[in-house]
C-alpha cells in the first residue's frame, strides 16, 4: 500500500519550477518603453565578475538607481574593493585621496573624494574632513 | 472544505470567497502596489477576518482551500499524463499570509507582537497541514487518485520558506521560532505517515532556506531537530524497503536523494554528521554500505587527515588519535531498556560474575533467534567508551586491551552468536572505525584483536568480508577503516595473506590483490 | 556498489558552501538562484 502511494508521489514528482521563486521584478514607476525594449534586467548583471568591469560612474548609477536589488548589493561591494567607503550619515561614499594625517581609534582625518550624487553627479575633494568610524558603514 | 462546514461555515464562505478573488485580482495585476495591498489587509482587519478565533478560521480554511482548488483543478483528466499546476493562486495565497504576519500591527497590545505573529503562522500552517492530510486521504482510501498533488503544497511551504526565513527586520523578533514551526509542521507530514507526500517532504527538508538555517542557529539548537527529521522521518521510513536486495523505482529517486542530502551535509556540516552518526548508522540498513560509509567519512573541518597510505603511518603517535569524538546519542539507554545495563557495569567493572557472559547471548537475541542489531550497537559501544576511560584512568594504555573484561565480551559475542548476530556485532565496530580519535583507534584494535585470537578461520573471514565490503563500493571510504585493513593486510603478526579465504576463488583472489594494491 | 556520488551534480571540490546553491534532492545540477544577500537599511535612500 505504501509503495502504491510512493508510485504515485513519483507519479506528481516535484519540478524545479516548483521551487522557483516567482521573478518579481515590479518597475517602480513603469514607463512605457517598447516590448522590443528589454523588461527585466538581463541576468548577466546578476554575475559579481561583470561588475568588476564597470567604471565607478556606472556603480555608483546602480548603487543610487537599483535601490533593494541584488546589483545593488554587487555594486556597493565592488566600490569597497576599489576601497571606497560608505558614509551612513552623508549616504554617500568617500575614498582616501591620500593618507590620512590624523588616524585615532573613533576616526581618521585628511583630504578625501567623495561622490556627490545630488547636485553635481561627480566626484568631488574635500580636505580637512573627519570620517567618524561610527558612520562607516 | 464544504463537507466540513457547518452553517456559520457556509455563511462565512459566501463572503470569504470574494474577498480571495478580489486578492487574487489585486496580487495579479502587473505593477502590484504597497498602497493596494495595504487597503486590503485593513479591510480584512477591519471585518475581523484576523482575529484568532472561528471566523479568522473559516478565512484561513476557506481561502487555502480556495487557492488550492484553483491551483490544482487546472490538472488534467489524462490519468496517465502528470497534472499540471497553476501556481498563481499558490504565490497569492503565499503573499497573503507573509503580508498577514508582517503587518501585525507593532502597536499590538504589551508587546505580544511576535507572539501574535507566530500564531498566525502556526495557524496558518495548521490549516495547510490539515488540507493536505485530507486530500491524501482521499488519494489513498477513496482511490482518487488526482485528489492529491504534492507539487501544490511544495510550492506553498516553499515560498514561504524563502519569504520568512530570508533576512528581514519585519521578521526578526519571530526567529528561530518560525524554523521551529516549520520543524513541527514537517514532523507531522514525514513520509511514514503521507508516503504520497514523501518526495515533497525531502525537498522542504533539506531546502536551502530551511535545513542550512537550522544548522546554523546558535549553540547547535537546530541540531536535534533536523537529526530528528532524518532519522525518525527519513531512515526510518526509508529502511524497510532498502533493506530489500531489489529497489523499487521511488525508492531508488527516494534513496539518491538522500545521499545528495547526505554529501550537502558532509560537505557543509560534517560535524553534524560526526556528533550523530551512531543515530544515523542505527538508522540505515546494513546493506546501505556507502550511505553508511559517507556519514562515517565525516570528519571535523579543522582536522587534517593524516595520508592513511603513508608508509608506516605511527597511528598511535597522531595527537588526535587520544581526543575523545563527541557522540550525542543516548546509546546506552538501549541497554537499560533491555535491562542489562547495570548487570554490564558491574561486569566491567568486577570483571565477574562470569554467568553474565553466557547471558549476553540472550539480551542481543529476539525469541524468534533474529538479533536486535540496535542493542548489539548499543552494547559495542558502551562497552569500548568504558574501556577507553578505564585505560585512560589507569594509564595502562595497550596492555588494557588483551585481557580485560571489555575484551572478554567481545570475545564471548564473537564465540556466541551465529554468522547474522556476528555480522552484525562486527558491524557494529567497523562503524566506530571513523577520523582519528580515541575511539577509532581503540575499535580498530580491537578488530584486529580479535582478528588475531580467532580460533576459527570463518571468523577471520567475515572480519574481513566486513571491511573488504566496505572498501570495494565506490567512495568516500572512512579513515579509520582504511588503516586498520592496511594493517591487517600488512602486518605479519595477523599472517593474512596465509589465510585460505584469499585465495578461494580466483576472483577473490584478484579482489584482494587489487584491494591491497590500492591500499598500498 | 553503490553510486559514483561525484555524478550527482553536486561540486563537492568546492570551496564555497554547497547549500546555498542546492536546488533538491532531484536536481543533477546546483540552482541558478540569486544568492542570499542582506543590503544594510543606510542603503535605502
Amino acid at each position: 500500500h505504501v509503495l502504491q502511494m510512493l508510485n504515485l508521489s513519483l507519479l506528481n514528482m516535484p519540478e524545479p519550477s516548483d521551487s522557483e521563486r516567482p521573478k518579481t521584478y515590479v518597475p517602480r514607476n513603469p514607463y512605457p518603453t517598447p516590448s522590443s525594449f528589454p523588461q527585466t534586467p538581463a541576468s548577466v548583471f546578476d554575475a559579481p565578475a561583470v561588475f568588476e568591469k564597470f567604471d565607478v560612474d556606472t556603480l555608483f548609477f546602480i548603487f543610487y538607481y537599483q535601490q533593494g536589488t541584488y546589483q545593488q548589493y554587487l555594486a556597493a561591494r565592488e566600490l569597497k574593493k576599489q576601497s571606497w567607503r560608505y558614509h551612513k550619515k552623508y549616504l554617500t561614499w568617500f575614498q582616501r585621496h591620500e593618507e590620512p594625517k590624523v588616524t585615532a581609534d573613533e576616526y581618521e582625518q585628511g583630504t578625501y573624494v567623495y561622490f556627490d550624487y545630488e547636485t553635481g553627479w561627480c566626484q568631488r575633494i574635500k580636505s580637512e574632513f573627519t570620517f567618524e568610524y561610527g558612520f562607516l558603514e | 472544505v464544504d463537507g466540513e462546514l457547518d452553517a456559520a461555515g457556509l455563511r462565512a464562505r459566501e463572503q470569504v470567497l470574494p474577498l480571495w478573488l478580489e486578492w487574487l485580482g489585486i496580487y495579479q495585476q502587473q505593477n502590484q502596489s504597497d498602497k493596494a495591498y495595504a487597503a486590503y489587509l485593513n479591510t480584512l482587519h477591519q471585518n475581523g477576518w484576523m482575529r484568532h478565533n472561528e471566523r479568522g478560521e473559516h478565512f484561513l480554511r476557506i481561502s487555502c482551500h480556495a487557492a488550492l482548488s484553483a491551483a490544482t483543478d487546472a490538472a488534467t483528466t489524462d490519468a496517465a499524463a502528470k497534472p499540471a499546476i497553476a501556481f498563481a493562486p499558490l504565490d497569492a495565497f503565499s503573499k497573503l499570509i507573509l503580508l498577514l504576519i508582517k503587518s501585525v500591527p507593532a502597536e499590538t497590545a504589551d508587546g505580544a507582537r511576535p507572539k501574535v505573529q507566530l500564531q498566525l503562522l502556526t495557524r496558518v500552517l495548521s490549516v495547510t497541514i490539515h488540507h493536505l492530510i485530507r486530500q491524501h486521504q482521499a488519494m489513498q482510501y477513496e482511490q482518487r487518485p488526482h485528489a492529491f498533488n504534492q507539487r501544490a503544497y511544495l510550492r506553498l511551504f516553499g515560498s514561504w520558506l524563502f519569504d520568512l526565513n530570508a533576512p528581514d527586520p519585519a521578521l526578526d523578533a519571530i526567529q528561530p521560532q518560525i524554523l521551529y514551526a516549520f520543524c513541527s509542521a514537517f514532523n507531522a507530514l514525514k513520509p511514514s505517515r503521507l508516503p504520497g507526500f514523501a518526495f515533497a517532504w525531502l525537498e522542504l527538508v533539506s531546502h536551502r532556506m530551511f535545513m542550512p538555517k537550522l544548522l546554523l542557529l546558535k549553540g547547535h539548537k537546530g541540531w536535534p531537530l533536523l537529526q530528528q527529521l532524518l532519522v525518525n522521518g527519513l531512515f526510518a521510513f526509508l529502511q524497510p524497503f532498502l533493506a530489500a536486495a531489489e529497489l523499487s523505482p521511488p525508492v531508488r529517486v527516494l534513496y539518491r536523494g538522500a545521499l545528495r542530502v547526505l554529501l550537502v551535509l558532509l560537505h557543509d556540516f560534517p560535524e553534524f554528521l560526526c556528533d550523530y552518526h551512531f543515530f544515523f548508522c542505527d538508522a540505515i540498513p546494513p546493506s546501505c554500505i556507502q550511505m553508511r560509509n559517507l556519514i562515517l567519512s565525516a570528519f571535523p573541518r579543522n582536522m587534517r587527515l593524516p595520508d592513511p597510505f603513508t608508509p608506516n603511518l605511527k597511528v598511535d603517535l597522531l595527537p588526535e588519535i587520544a581526543q575523545p569524538p563527541r557522540i550525542l546519542a543516548p546509546f546506552s539507554n538501549a541497554l537499560a531498556r533491555n535491562g542489562f545495563l547495570h548487570e554490564l557495569d558491574a561486569f566491567l567493572t568486577n570483571h565477574s560474575p562470569y554467568s553474565f557472559l553466557r547471558e549476553l547471548r540472550g539480551h542481543v537475541q529476539n525469541a524468534d533467534g533474529t538479533h536486535k542489531a540496535g542493542v548489539i550497537s548499543a552494547l559495542v559501544l558502551h562497552v569500548g567508551a568504558h574501556a577507553i576511560a578505564s585505560m585512560q584512568s589507569t594509564h595502562a594504555a595497550s596492555a588494557g586491551l588483551a585481557h580485560s573484561a571489555h575484551m572478554e565480551i567481545y570475545q564471548q559475542l564473537t564465540a556466541d552468536l551465529n554468522a547474522e548476530g556476528r555480522y552484525l556485532f562486527l558491524n557494529a565496530i567497523a562503524n566506530q572505525l571513523r577520523y582519528p580519535n580515541n575511539q577509532t583507534h581503540y575499535f580498530s584494535c580491537v578488530l584486529l584483536y580479535l582478528f588475531s585470537e580467532a580460533a576459527d578461520e570463518r571468523v577471520q573471514e567475515q572480519i574481513t568480508r566486513v571491511l573488504v565490503e566496505r572498501l570495494i563500493v565506490h567512495r568516500p571510504h572512512p579513515w579509520g577503516l582504511l588503516i586498520t585493513f592496511i594493517e591487517l593486510i600488512k602486518n605479519p603478526r595477523y599472517s593474512f595473506w596465509s589465510k585460505t579465504f584469499t585465495r578461494c576463488a580466483p576472483e577473490i583472489e584478484r579482489l584482494f590483490e587489487s584491494v591491497a594494491r590500492s591500499c598500498m | 556498489l553503490g553510486t559514483d556520488l561525484t555524478t550527482l551534480g553536486l561540486n563537492l571540490n568546492s570551496s564555497d558552501c554547497l547549500y546555498a546553491t542546492f536546488a533538491s534532492p532531484w536536481a543533477d545540477a546546483p540552482a541558478q538562484c540569486d544568492p542570499e544577500f542582506n543590503l544594510p537599511q543606510c542603503y535605502y535612500m
